[in-house]
This record gives structure tokens, sequence and C-alpha cells, in this order.
């Protein structure tokens, strides 16, 4: 473990965190993508199975059971409880374009050709892309509440801070998994013109508008 | 350099 691994896992546990409060609390998922949350879900479901055969850490274990359970209530949340504030018109990015080709990448390049890996693999890609039904429903809407603003920024960072750690652990420990590094790049680079946006509006108090 | 053998990050 190292500082960057830590403040990336909390940075991603307050992202995780904000976005349940902000539907709860706002009894409202307006501007909340449902199929990404949907994906974030499938992202943690097959990526912890390993929750079943392996016991590394207190920590590992509990943030993986704490990850999978937001998980699901965000998305049972959007599509049960407030379905009523879905706005579905606009959640309307095709996730099988994303789904599919991800699935087949996961079974063509992985480290060991087995069940639990290719499901990993396929979970590091699939993460990598997630988000893209958030960001393209906040391009439709033109504009995002300033709370959804700061749970992407701390969603966003978590990766940013992953690559740092992966930088950390290949000079102090020698070793890299280049899917999980070629995979955060993705997906830290797809936040590249939100983070801009963020730290050029948001953080002077502006409200996050797109040019429609 | 080696790979992960066990996924040990989350």
């Amino acid at each position: 473990m190292n500082v960057f691994r830590l403040t990336g896992d909390l940075s991603h546990l307050a992202a995780i965190i904000i976005l349940l409060l902000k539907i709860w609390k706002s009894r409202s998922c307006a501007g909340i993508s449902g199929k990404s949350q949907i994906l974030f879900a499938i992202v943690f479901t097959t990526r912890y199975l390993d929750l079943l055969t392996s016991f590394i850490s207190i920590y590992n274990t509990s943030m993986k059971v704490i990850y999978i359970g937001c998980a699901y209530a965000t998305v049972y949340l959007i599509y049960m409880k407030f379905r009523a504030t879905y706005d579905g018109n606009h959640d309307s990015f095709r996730v099988e374009f994303l789904v599919v080709p991800v699935g087949g990448l996961a079974v063509l390049v992985n480290h060991d050709f087995s069940f639990l890996e290719i499901l990993w693999t396929f979970s590091i890609y699939l993460e990598s892309v997630a988000i893209l039904p958030q960001l393209f429903m906040i391009s439709k809407t033109g504009e995002a509440e300033t709370i959804t603003t700061h749970y992407l920024f701390c969603l966003g960072l978590y990766r940013a801070l992953y690559l740092l750690n992966w930088i950390w652990r290949f000079y102090f420990e020698s070793f890299f998994d280049m899917i999980a590094i070629v995979a955060g790049v993705v997906q830290t680079v797809l936040y590249c013109d939100f983070f801009y946006l963020y730290i050029t509006k948001v953080l002077k108090g502006k409200k996050l508008s797109l040019p429609a | 350099w080696q790979r992960w053998s066990l996924h040990d990050e989350l």
C-alpha cells in the first residue's frame, strides 16, 4: 500500500458516497446516468468475485463489500425508489456498444485464460469506459448539478491517483500490470475535458454548463 | 519486471 493508492481508494469511496447521498437527500436522480451506475455495478461484481476465493486484508475485503453494496444501492435508488425522477430520455447511450467490444477484448487480451482472470480483465476494460453514458448525458443536457460534478471529479481523480500508484509500484516493487495501466490511462484521459471544465468553472463557483 | 499474480488492488 502507498499514499497514492490509499488516497485513490478514498477518493473512489468519496465519489460513491457523494452520489448515494445526493440521490438519497435530494430524493432525486436527475442528471444521473443509470446506465453508468449499472456498468459500475457490473464492474465491481465481475472484479470482486475473488471475495469468495481469496482473502488479502480486512481493508481489501471491507472496501470491496462497501463498493458492491453502494453500487447496487445506487442502482436500486435510480431504477426503483426514485425512478420517477430518472431522466431516461437523456440517458440514451447505447451501452451494448461498450459491453460487447470490451467482452471480446477481455477474451482476446488477458494475462491468463481462466474464468476469474477473464472476468477481472473484462471488469478493468469496462471500468475504463463505464463513465461514458454519464458524460454523454451531461453533453446532451448541457449542464450538471454541482454535486454531480464533485462526484465526477472524485471518480476521475481516483484512477489518476492509481496511475501514480503504478509508477510507485514499478519503481519500488518492480511490478506492473500493463492491462490495468493502459485501461487506467484511457479511463483518466476520458475525464480530461471534464477536469478542465471542473477546474475552470466549478472551482470558480460557476455552474458547469456546456455550450449546447 | 513481473506481473502481479494475485490482484491485490481494488
